[in-house]
């Protein structure tokens, strides 16, 4: 048996953690560990191959599970904001190809899918840094990255800054844009989240190539893809049904051929 | 003492044991769910069966009602059935699915898995 990986309440503060690449995204192999008890994975609808799921969320899945067999409820756990539903939204956005340097970088998360029904309680953005070889290093070796909302035209409100310690080494950057997530939901923003990466070296205010501290997006596996992570605690006992209405919804608007209805029709019925 | 009653028959044989929770695995494949959850593709959830009938074991932890109701059945089958035997502790488990826009939700449901059964 192997522990589950439990956040002790003396971790890392939230947005300074900078986390080791192991921390929380485990190897293929931890695949195989979480999905042994649920054989016929290979059989997964091809739909559902499509969505291959973040490590960080099978980390997430493993470790609340692992709790509930020993009694402990998910929302217990400080770093799960005492949310019982926990979203993540891949980043699927692409730098612009050119030789001049990456000095902003545009993350855009569609939330619109998220239940009005539930209690946001806490929003994250998790982007893996990558150093390539020849990473920068700046004689106090302290950068800061930023978040902020798009169209800033500075570091305005809700801007999240985490020092980078020896920027050599990968990491797991961990920024905490709860406040800029509220503030979006109190302005109407049609269920869209902008935000920009910079960075700047120590007190100067330059920004600097985001490419050579290693948050290039080109080549990345899916898993290593930046994730906005979305903590929510629903009010009241969540209905299996909710959800598989929406699929069934779902799956009836992203199926149009014949084969596909019929096989939407099978799974209709199936699911009767 | 409590007679022989026409609802412990099923299918033609009398099911004797008493209320007991017994195992139920649940396969989310079989029932089609396997295109949206991820994991777990199966698991435990029991189910509750058996008789309520008189006297009832305290572990069963009756209300005030059922123990009236089991009463008035062991005296008169034909005034009322016997209390039910149904889940009295429920325990959640947690559920990794793709939602309808193609996110992955991790979300811990209620009421899963029975952990106790109990005549009501």
């Amino acid at each position: 048996a192997r522990s589950a990986a439990l956040v002790p309440s003396s971790g890392p503060k939230r947005n300074r953690g900078t986390r080791s690449p192991h921390d929380g995204q485990r190897s293929p192999k931890f695949l195989r560990d979480v999905f042994a008890s649920s054989p016929g994975l290979s059989a997964r609808d091809d739909f559902k191959n499509s969505v291959v799921p973040h490590d960080y969320m099978l980390s997430i899945y493993r470790t609340y599970s692992a709790a509930e067999k020993l009694g402990l409820n998910a929302s217990f756990f400080r770093s799960s904001k005492s949310a019982n539903t926990i979203t993540s939204f891949v980043d699927r956005g692409k730098d612009e190809f050119s030789h001049s340097p990456l000095r902003r970088q545009k993350y855009v998360f569609d939330v619109s899918t998220l239940s009005d029904k539930e209690e946001l309680v806490g929003a994250e953005l998790r982007i893996l840094r990558k150093p390539p070889e020849d990473a920068l290093s700046s004689p106090s070796d302290l950068y800061n990255i930023e978040l902020v909302s798009c169209g800033s035209a500075r570091s305005l409100d809700s801007s999240t800054s985490v020092g980078l310690r020896n920027a050599r080494n990968p990491a797991w950057e961990v920024l905490d844009v709860w406040d800029m997530f509220k503030s979006r939901l109190s302005t109407d923003h049609g269920g869209q989240l902008c935000m920009e990466l910079r960075a700047t070296v120590g007190q100067s205010d330059a920004e600097v190539d985001l490419r050579s501290l290693g948050f290039e997006r080109r080549g990345r596996a899916q898993r290593e893809k930046a994730i906005l992570v979305v903590y929510a605690r629903s009010r009241k006992r969540e209905n299996l049904f909710n959800e598989m209405r929406e699929n069934i919804k779902s799956s009836r608007g992203s199926r149009g051929s014949e084969q596909d209805t019929g096989l939407l029709f099978k799974a209709r019925r199936r699911r009767r | 003492t409590a007679l022989n009653n026409r609802h412990g028959k099923r299918h033609g044989k009398k099911s004797k044991s008493r209320c007991s929770r017994k195992a139920l695995h649940v396969n989310f494949k079989e029932l089609g769910w396997d295109d949206w959850i991820i994991a777990p593709l199966d698991y435990e959830a029991y189910h509750c069966e058996g008789m309520c009938d008189f006297p009832l074991r305290s572990h069963l932890e009756p209300t005030n009602h059922a123990i009236i109701q089991t009463l008035m059945n062991s005296m008169d089958p034909n005034s009322t059935p016997p209390s039910c035997c149904v889940p009295t502790k429920l325990s959640p488990i947690s559920i990794l699915y793709i939602d309808s826009g193609n996110n992955v939700v991790y979300k811990q449901y209620e009421d899963m898995v029975v952990e106790q059964c109990g005549c009501r």
